[in-house]
């Protein structure tokens, strides 16, 4: 009876809270909208009007906590956010519409959504009329908290402008919202550079990488000189690594020297070796192999599964972390490094005695951007020590940890969206 | 009589019967400035809607402090309304309505001269979101918010729209 009388209270009273910024904004992480059935356009199919808002709520997503999810079912005071459209008098609203021209749509606080149907309302990238995702990204603003921003190039602006042929949440617009709901937070699985040789029209091979955070079934493609992960990310694994499990790995390796250029993937027990060029696992490679293979047969003295490895380019090791052990496995002697497994203190020693993550680790990263290696742990990293800091201060321990910082504040909006949002 | 369309909408002739009324003297000027928030509303009759009495019966709206509050109105201005409280230090219309000017054309990023000119008509009746553009900042004479306050509050907010009255009731009821 006592649990009853909890839910009951729960589900009716919707905690709000001011937050610092004064303006209100749910205190619900996953919020349902729906387009309320009298209230369809009649220049747009219904498909059509409900992916544009689905994406429109999806872009929201990528860049805060919140994810949306659509509901058609549940009864209509469940539902978050209502949308709607309507001519003059419209959906029982109390502000009536003006017809075309000025005023195209309006938002409460926390609540309904109303376009005007007497707007020219257009697909994305149409090129003429008013753009719906443009206006329903502004409108679910003003729902989630957001003012009007007088700011060239803010989606909060308050007058339309018609010649951005495709628009994306700004910096700026990305904080405000972070502001009201504060930023995506979560562990990884892996995160990796993919290393790439590409053939430029005049025959020269040019490397290229990018940098890619895993997490489950997802991933990210993280653009360093923006900040901030490709527009429309995440992505479902099977779409852009076809062949690695479906539901997410440990880890990444790339060995790559002189004589060898091979990545691997590694999950539970096994690995995969992917063809970089093809863009898939090898079903048998070219020395024979036939994948997956047994990680213990791969790498002998190594077992899975594991709980991140990355591959040292200074000294041809591959370091692989499980529970609270390192095993440097010498790749030239296809043997574990003499003196190994040992305790992951006394192969990377906390700068700061008591700031150590301490083994069961998510990732362990080499950045080509930052030129350093980095240890991942929850929503904490450590950056290893490198070569020029130590030229620096030269008291500081080799592999020694730096102190940690935060994930989130060093690589930006990588921000789950519902799995019902998610393109397959 | 309603039009019926061809099931893919191609004989949609967007013939539209009404416009939205064009920005092109001071008075109207006068309107969308006071109905965006850069001035008080001159002639505070004048935004009302024609189903006035249907709002009135709302007894959450009727208990907050000095409300003059006509039917018809969005919340927001609801709390726009509130301002009115401080009738005697008004400026002039005249100098209300210049400052309202320059702060439209400020926000515009228009020249700010104060005067209506093309630039302004122009800006005016582009197409725009019919929120607000300034939020009226509660005086402080209005007692802090208890969170209590803010739920009753927040849940007018949430349920102005006509359409969900019945749900006012009903959660009502259950609680």
């Amino acid at each position: 009876r006592k649990r009853h009388l909890v839910r009951l209270v729960s589900k009716s009273r919707h905690k709000r809270d001011l937050s610092k910024t004064g303006y209100m904004a749910f205190s619900k992480k996953v919020l349902k909208w729906r387009l309320i059935g009298e209230g369809y356009s009649s220049q747009l199919s219904v498909e059509d009007q409900r992916s544009i808002l689905r994406l429109a709520f999806r872009m929201w997503s990528e860049v805060s906590p919140l994810e949306f999810v659509e509901d058609t079912r549940s009864l209509l005071e469940d539902v978050d956010i209502k949308l709607g459209f309507g001519t003059g008098r419209h959906l029982g609203c109390n502000q009536r519409f003006d017809g075309t021209g000025q005023e195209f749509a309006h938002a409460w606080f926390l609540g309904d959504i109303h376009f005007d149907d007497d707007e020219h309302f257009t697909a994305p990238n149409a090129g003429s009329g008013i753009s719906l995702l443009k206006v329903a990204v502004h409108e679910i603003g003003h729902v989630l908290g957001l003012p009007h921003i007088y700011r060239a190039g803010s989606i909060m602006q308050p007058s339309y402008l018609p010649h951005e042929s495709s628009f994306e949440m700004d910096w700026m617009d990305r904080k405000a919202i972070q502001q009201l709901y504060g930023v995506c937070k979560g562990r990884f699985n892996t995160v990796f550079d993919w290393v790439r040789k590409e053939k430029t029209p005049y025959g020269e091979v040019i490397i290229r990488f990018n940098t890619y955070f895993m997490r489950d079934g997802w991933y990210w493609l993280y653009e360093n000189k923006n900040n901030r992960t490709r527009y429309g990310d995440p992505v479902a694994l099977q779409i852009g690594w076809r062949g690695i499990p479906i539901d997410g790995v440990d880890a990444y390796v790339h060995v790559w020297s002189r004589k060898r250029d091979a990545v691997y993937f590694f999950k539970g027990t096994q690995f995969w070796r992917y063809d970089s060029e093809n863009d898939q696992v090898f079903r048998q490679d070219s020395e024979g192999y036939c994948y997956p293979r047994l990680i213990s047969k791969g790498f002998p003295g190594v077992s899975g599964p594991i709980d991140t490895a990355f591959y040292d380019r200074r000294n041809s090791h591959i370091y692989f972390f499980k529970n609270t052990l390192v095993y440097a496995f010498d790749v030239e002697a296809n043997s574990l490094a003499r003196g190994f497994p040992k305790n992951i203190r006394d192969v990377f020693p906390p700068v700061v005695s008591r700031d150590h993550p301490d083994g069961n680790i998510d990732v362990a990263y080499f950045s080509y951007t930052h030129n350093a290696v980095f240890l991942l742990k929850g929503t904490r990293f450590w950056q290893v020590v490198g070569s020029r800091d130590r030229w620096h201060r030269p008291f500081l321990p080799r592999n020694g940890l730096l102190p940690h910082k935060e994930v989130d504040q060093h690589w930006f909006d990588i921000c789950n969206i519902h799995p019902t949002a998610l393109k397959l | 009589e309603k039009l019926f369309h061809n099931r893919d909408y191609s004989d949609v002739q967007t013939v539209n019967s009404h416009q939205a009324e064009i920005i092109k003297d001071k008075h109207t000027a006068e309107l969308f400035l006071s109905r965006y928030g850069f001035m008080e509303p001159v002639n505070w009759e004048e935004i009302q809607f024609e189903d006035s009495n249907t709002f009135s019966s709302d007894d959450f709206l009727d208990d907050l402090p000095g409300a003059m509050i006509q039917e018809g109105t969005s919340v927001p201005q609801a709390r726009h309304a509130l301002h009115n409280g401080d009738q005697d230090d008004r400026p002039t219309e005249s100098e209300a309505f210049i400052s309202a000017l320059k702060e439209f054309q400020k926000v515009s990023g228009l020249l700010v001269t104060g005067v209506f000119d093309e630039a302004t008509k122009a800006a005016m009746n582009k197409p725009r979101c019919g929120v607000p553009d300034r939020e009226i900042e509660l005086k402080s004479s209005i007692p802090p918010e208890t969170s209590s306050d803010l739920d009753s509050f927040d849940y007018i907010l949430n349920n102005t729209s006509l359409n969900n009255s019945h749900n006012i009731h009903m959660n009502t009821v259950r609680r």
